[in-house]
């Protein structure tokens, strides 16, 4: 690991008293490695290890007597910083209903992660009303409205439907109906390179204005975080993420990458597939996964 | 944007940065520019760029073509959560369908919300029968009982669809483990059990592709969504570091956007 990495250095340098540049240039190059290795983005990772190599810089690390320990604090101070950085609540709108809108790429765990937010803001008081508006995905309504039992929440759907966003607004209606203080929407699964796709969310998000409109970052997801968030974020508009699976073992540096890259928060973070699975994001926690 | 250059540090240096963005890895992407630094006889760059698609085909390996022959064949299709397995389930029926062969479903995921009907929806659509059991029951009685089908019915392929599972969950791998030993037992003359695998999933893929080899000899990889940005080349650190072939290739959500692995075009729309 990198601990390990680092202290090797130190030790062959430990002898020779004075410091060279490329020693330095060694430390920050296993730093970079590690943070690839946990799929943080390449240009990320490269201006990350600059911010560490001024703050080491002016902290005399070399001279201390366990610089390597000292490296690692100061790598996972700045990791927890940037994630944690934006840091901030769930949005309510002033009056009610609030809507939630959730969007990302196919299979990063929107209607899971629908079906948990309500199961969540439910056992805060709240009234969620769930709302279906996959009508593309063989039996997404059907699996949205499972959840929606399990969470013990009310789902809306319009069977026949073929309009995604007039079920949204159709939803908003029963939502003032029946007295619904949230609404949560599920969208369906879809490309950032898709622009019609990029534009009926666009459309939805007009119709409806949302309080957060919430990305799902799949925690395993390489390189193609940056670009995919920048796009979303760009042609929808995104207020926040919602980083799922993080009940394997990816490291999960794109959490990194993204919330550097759309200086948006994390605002949860999903443990598990069942609708209790859901945590808040804890950016000390995510700096140590990612560092390994 | 690398073609028209020379081999010099600045080239090399460029050149990781490319390999490292198509997620083939830090460590991967560095083998491959010290094999090219270290090859000899490079005068033009067409030289550089031969030589290159070289180093990147010698990782691919070659194409290793998917197997249903000699009949009854089962496919076991597995992998994590959400990475296209059900989706590419019924691709895979209806390529075969189009071959003339008759192809028997098994809705082995009796534990996520409505997965039963979502590959019920995709059998009736490609024209296919499903064996199903009720949610919540055990997936090994559906493949029990999809084998018994497969063999009375004279289907000539069985698709075995199975739960999404983290490869870290240790009862999950066991459930898997069981459901193979089912078809083992079974002894089928053919069988090809493929990881499924997110084209945008990070370093992370090569401990998924670890650990479900170990649990049940992966013979072949789908990575899918290769119609979004994702390059996919942590398939060349797979094939590094397991020798796991890529044999299908997911490009979209319709019946018809499956491929064959073909490890030229592959490398062709990875170079830089
Ligand atoms: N282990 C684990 N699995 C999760 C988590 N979140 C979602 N899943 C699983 O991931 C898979 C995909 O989740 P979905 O909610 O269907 O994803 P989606 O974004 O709605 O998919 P599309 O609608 O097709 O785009 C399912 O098997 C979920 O049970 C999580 O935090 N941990
Ligand atoms: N764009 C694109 N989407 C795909 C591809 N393959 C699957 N999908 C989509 O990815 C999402 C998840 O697909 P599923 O087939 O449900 O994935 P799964 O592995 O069975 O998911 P779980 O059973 O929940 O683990 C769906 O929205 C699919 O339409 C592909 O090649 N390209
Ligand atoms: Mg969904
Ligand atoms: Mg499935």
């Amino acid at each position: 690991n990198l601990q390990a990495r680092l202290g090797e250095i130190f030790r062959r340098l430990s002898g020779r008293g004075y410091l060279q540049p490329e020693d330095v240039d060694a430390v920050l190059r296993e730093v970079r490695m590690a943070l690839l290795e946990a799929d943080v983005h390449f240009a990320v990772a490269r201006d990350f290890v600059a911010r560490v190599r001024e703050a080491a810089a002016g902290q005399e690390i070399w001279k201390s007597l366990s610089p390597a320990q000292q490296v690692i604090k100061i790598v996972h101070d700045e990791l927890t910083r940037l994630l944690g950085g934006t840091h901030r609540e769930l949005r309510f709108a002033p009056r009610p209903p609030t809507v939630f809108m959730l969007v990302g790429l196919h299979g990063t765990g929107k209607t899971t992660s629908a079906a948990k937010l309500a199961y969540h803001l439910k056992r805060r008081g709240r009234h969620p009303l769930l709302v279906a508006t996959d009508l593309r995905r063989p039996a997404a309504v059907a699996q949205l409205e499972v959840g929606g039992k399990q969470a013990g929440v009310p789902t809306f759907t319009q069977p026949g439907a073929t309009d995604p966003v007039a079920v949204a607004r159709a939803a908003l209606e029963e939502a003032a109906r029946a007295g619904h203080d949230v609404v949560i929407i599920d969208s369906a699964g879809r490309l950032h390179l898709d622009e019609e796709l990029m534009a009926e969310l666009a459309q939805m998000r007009a119709a409806v204005l949302p309080s957060e409109v919430l990305l799902t970052l799949d925690a395993m997801t390489g390189q193609d975080a940056v670009t995919m968030a920048e796009q979303f974020t760009a042609k929808v508009g995104v207020d926040g993420l919602i980083l799922t699976k993080l009940d394997g073992d990816a490291r999960g540096g794109a959490a990194l990458s993204v919330v550097a890259t759309t200086q948006r928060p994390i605002l949860f973070a999903g443990v598990g597939e069942r609708v209790d699975a859901l945590e808040p994001f804890y950016p000390d926690r995510m700096a140590a996964r990612i560092l390994g | 944007a690398l073609a028209g250059r020379a081999i010099d540090d600045t080239y090399l240096a460029e050149l990781e940065e490319a390999l490292i963005l198509a997620d083939m890895g830090a460590a991967t992407a560095m083998e491959v520019t010290s094999r090219l630094r270290a090859a000899r006889g490079l005068r033009t760059t067409a030289d550089v760029q031969a030589a290159l698609r070289r180093i990147l085909l010698d990782l691919t390996g070659p194409a290793v073509p998917f197997q249903v022959e000699p009949p009854p064949a089962v496919v076991l299709a597995l992998g994590v959560n959400g990475s296209g397995k059900t989706t590419t389930i019924a691709k895979l029926a209806y390529r075969l369908r189009g071959e003339g062969r008759k192809v028997l479903l098994a809705a082995a995921d009796t534990f996520r919300a409505a997965a039963i009907d979502q590959l019920a929806i995709w059998a009736q659509r490609v024209g296919v029968e499903m064996v199903r059991h009720q949610p919540g029951g055990d997936p090994g009685a559906v493949v029990f009982d999809g084998l018994q089908a497969m063999r009375a019915r004279g289907m000539d392929v069985l698709i075995v669809d199975t739960a999404g599972r983290l490869h870290t969950k240790v009862n999950l791998m066991e459930e898997l483990r069981k459901l193979n030993r089912i078809i083992a037992r079974d002894a089928p003359p053919t069988v090809e059990r493929l990881l499924v695998l997110d084209a945008a999933t990070g370093q992370n893929a090569i401990s998924q592709a670890r650990l479900f080899h170990e649990a049940v000899d992966v013979t072949g990889i789908v990575l899918t969504k290769l119609d979004g940005t994702a390059k996919g080349g942590i398939v060349l650190a797979i094939a590094r570091d397991l020798k796991l072939p890529v044999k299908f290739l997911g490009t979209g959500e319709r019946l018809d956007d499956l491929t064959p692995f073909d490890p030229e075009a592959f490398v062709d729309a990875l170079l830089p």
